[in-house]
């Protein structure tokens, strides 16, 4: 179990290092085994965001915080890809730069997964092919319609 | 394996039937504050058979049934299917289509259907085994918990994921 | 103090209850207090979006919860005031309608209070009486600008 | 009492010193994730006495100087200044302007200055709570920390903030 935990460590500290440095567009990230007796106690997250120093993830700001995970979460996805994924506003604290590479990493994961994202971001909402609008009446009942992009004015 | 269609029926906020048919790519859903979009991804987690209340925003399992709004009594039921294709047999069934239905009542009871025939919950995990359910969902707000975890539940964490 | 407490309690439960239905268009908001012997003991946050059924605080969706918490906060504000609050991005979940009435209610309570207020939203921005723009160089360094409001592109 | 200026100097990204003019009613703070937005919230919250890491988002009291950057060499101190006005004397001194003034060095000493004279953080944190300094910032993403307490800590929470 050990050696195949190690070699699934490498596979996504390289994935994880590869989607970090596209998604902050520069900047090395590192998922680094502590070894106990003979196994593998912890994994440390070390990051670097370009131009800046090594941090501890502790120091990031709300919308590096926010990428640094998002990373994490499209490295698992393109080491042990997944049928389909829902993403709820995780795309909330980033700004505009940043969501343009996001949307861009998530375009490339959704040849092999399917996603569903709720977002507010209009830079999101336009890499999707079918969109959504969720109503809620005066009866407190929640209604769907489907939506053409185009029609889709800024929130 | 692809998810086709999602419908909705008495859960939650979503008192009327809604049917999303989704994308072989990215499907976005839009709305504002309070209209039930995190209501559709908590019916995704539920319809995988999702069993914690905290998961589910509610205490008890009849808490998800639509509790009534102005000019218009609160269900008796809530309904939650899902449809997925698949190419082999990757979900374990020898069917192209697999369909899971959820079902809640006021007294608590659960029913699981697969395919329109009544299963049980454990079938229904298996399923959601396949499709490695607890990776699915990205909660609204929860992206970032990942961070702060120790180094030791980070390691039990990537190596269920990974 | 239990009476002073209880006191300012019923104060603070009106504010409350008037500011969430000035945030929310609608609706209606409680403080309880839950009595022990002879004192308080706890105090029960009862909230009612307009056209929906009493809720639990856990119910309420992320941007609902979001602006209840604003609700208190300015509550808390109207009942007594503060010489000066910094808010930090405390409307990053609002939608647009949302945050056009929180804007109402920031720039009432700015005649009491100074706000240094950390946002995205352009509607905020707009209340802003001064406006600085923060970056961050090659070099790891931040620096400060002022904007005129004018200059602003979206972000 | 009325805020007139923050001065920044070596105190967490802000290497070089900055000062904000703030506008009796709202001063608006944008820019990109990471540019330094929050780092400003922490320099009113520790000028003002804050003694937690935590708060500070690091470990050590002398995590808040400059790192260093690509180029640009680590510094020794990191000092902040906040300039109050105020019209009679609600913040316990006989002068129309008060300012704050908090240094530390790599050894981790903290200096305090009220009006450029050395004084003690008993001196400051006197100052902070007449302008109820716990009160003053609302941290980014902790806006609903408030709705999860038990009802005993929110009474505790009130009970101290009204
Ligand atoms: N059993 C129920 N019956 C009726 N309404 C319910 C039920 N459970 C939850 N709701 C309502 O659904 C609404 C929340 O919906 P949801 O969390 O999906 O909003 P959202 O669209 O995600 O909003 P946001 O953009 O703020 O995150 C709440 O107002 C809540 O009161
Ligand atoms: N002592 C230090 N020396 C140098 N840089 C530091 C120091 N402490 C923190 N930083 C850097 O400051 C940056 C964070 O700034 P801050 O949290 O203010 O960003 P922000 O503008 O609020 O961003 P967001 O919009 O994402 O919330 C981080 O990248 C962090 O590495
Ligand atoms: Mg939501
Ligand atoms: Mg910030």
């Amino acid at each position: 179990i050990e050696r195949r935990f190690a070699r699934s460590l490498r596979t996504l500290d390289r994935a994880f290092a590869a989607t970090f440095s596209e998604l902050f567009g520069g900047g090395r990230a590192r998922l680094i085994a502590r070894d106990g007796t003979g196994s593998i106690e912890g994994v440390e997250l070390v990051v670097q965001p370009a131009g800046k120093r090594v941090r501890s993830v502790q120091q990031l700001s709300g919308g590096e915080r926010a990428l640094t995970a998002v990373a994490l979460r499209f490295a698992l996805l393109e080491s042990s890809p997944l049928p389909f994924c829902v993403l709820d506003e995780v795309d909330a604290a980033l700004d505009e730069a940043n969501v343009l590479r996001f949307r861009a990493v998530l375009e490339r994961l959704a040849e092999r997964t399917q996603f569903l994202v709720i977002t507010h971001n209009r830079a999101t909402i336009e890499a999707a092919g079918t969109l959504y609008g969720v109503t809620m009446g005066e009866d407190g009942v929640s209604r769907v319609v489907s939506l053409r992009l185009a029609e889709y004015a800024s929130e | 394996i692809r998810l086709t269609r999602l419908t909705v029926l008495g859960f939650k906020s979503f008192a009327d039937p809604v049917e999303l048919v989704f994308d072989h790519g990215i499907t976005a859903i839009v709305g504002p504050n309070g209209s039930g979009k995190s209501n559709l991804a908590d019916a995704i987690a539920w319809v995988l058979g999702e069993q914690s209340g905290a998961a589910m925003r509610s205490r008890r399992a009849e808490d998800v049934i639509f509790a009534g709004g102005p000019g218009r009594a609160a269900l008796g039921m809530a309904e939650v299917t899902l449809v997925l294709e698949q190419d082999g047999e990757e979900l374990g069934l020898p069917f192209h289509e697999v369909s899971l239905t959820r079902r809640v009542f006021r007294d608590g009871e659960n029913q699981y259907l697969i395919n329109g025939a009544r299963a049980r919950l454990r079938d229904v995990a298996q399923i959601a085994a396949a499709l490695r359910a607890e990776w699915v969902i990205v909660r609204q707000g929860a992206v970032d918990h990942v961070l702060d975890q120790r180094p030791s539940e980070r390691r039990d964490f990537l190596e269920h994921a990974a």
